[in-house]
């Protein structure tokens, strides 16, 4: 039996909003201590990978592993049915052919129940051992989703090179280029507005905008995001919940 | 051209 709850439907809301352009059909494995899900886009370039740790819900019970297949278009539906501040409770029993989404609205005492079928999805789980990293960022997110949202008018592919003390976003297309260039520096009033960089290697990284345009959708769920990039492995873009997070990982293009 | 590379290349299925 699996009864979590979350404070807010918002939170939920915000969560599949953050990936549900970029996959759709996801397996969500509840286990004791919490919700994950992994998926790849059809392309095979992106991946997204979400964690809800039990301190993310109002009450959390999942008597034993429930892995629930969702079509995240129809879940999105369901979740528009909520006011944001309503409870949202996600009720299934140990061998589901469907998930309850219960809403309460605690203060007009108004209770909205939706039942969404499950489907059978057949996913490879694929292992994400630890990667190691030559450039770790940390920057508020609606900065980053500004740039990415600039820049990629002007070309498909968006550059970003890190050197020791600069962060530069580059896009040069058809009709021109834009480049943005940050310096890290600490905000001591407001720290969020920080920037930092630990950088142990210079990089230079090319992707896709329309890629980088679908992961900039999580910046709902935190105000900062953390960026992780490899000239050997996929990009790694995160961004925290209260307990978890959702990360999206991100095959670089190259220059052939 | 940047030509755009795969998950794949670096994530082996399980």
């Amino acid at each position: 039996m699996l009864e979590a709850k979350f404070q807010e439907a918002s939170l939920f809301k915000r969560i599949i909003d953050g990936f549900k352009d970029c996959v759709q059909l996801v397996n969500f494995q509840c286990k004791e201590d919490g919700i994950i899900a992994q998926a790849v886009d059809d392309s095979r370039v992106l991946l997204v990978s979400l964690e809800i740790g039990v301190e993310a819900f109002q009450d959390y019970r999942c008597d034993h592993p429930v892995t629930l297949g969702m079509d995240l278009s129809s879940l999105s539906k369901i979740l528009r049915c909520g006011n944001n501040t309503d409870t949202l409770t996600l009720i299934a029993d140990d061998t589901p052919d469907a998930i309850i989404l219960l809403f309460e609205d605690t203060k007009k005492d108004r209770i909205s129940e939706y039942s969404l079928k499950l489907m059978d999805i057949d996913a490879d789980f694929l292992k994400i051992e630890d990667l190691q990293y030559d450039t770790t960022l940390m920057m508020p997110s609606a900065e980053f989703s500004k740039t990415v949202r600039d820049l990629s008018q002007l070309s498909d592919s968006l550059n970003i090179l890190v050197t020791k003390e600069t962060i530069k976003f580059v896009a040069t297309g058809d009709v021109g280029s834009g480049s943005v260039i940050l310096k890290p520096f600490i905000n001591m009033e407001n720290p969020d507005e920080s920037i930092k960089l630990d950088m142990d290697q210079p990089v230079d990284l090319t992707f896709g905008s329309k890629y980088l345009q679908d992961i900039v959708k999580g910046s709902a769920l935190s105000n900062k995001i953390g960026i992780r990039l490899s000239s050997e492995a996929p990009a790694l873009f995160q961004f925290d919940l209260s307990s978890g997070f959702l990360q999206f990982f991100l095959a670089p293009k190259f220059d052939d | 051209a940047s030509k755009q590379r795969t998950l794949t290349e670096f994530f082996p299925t399980e």
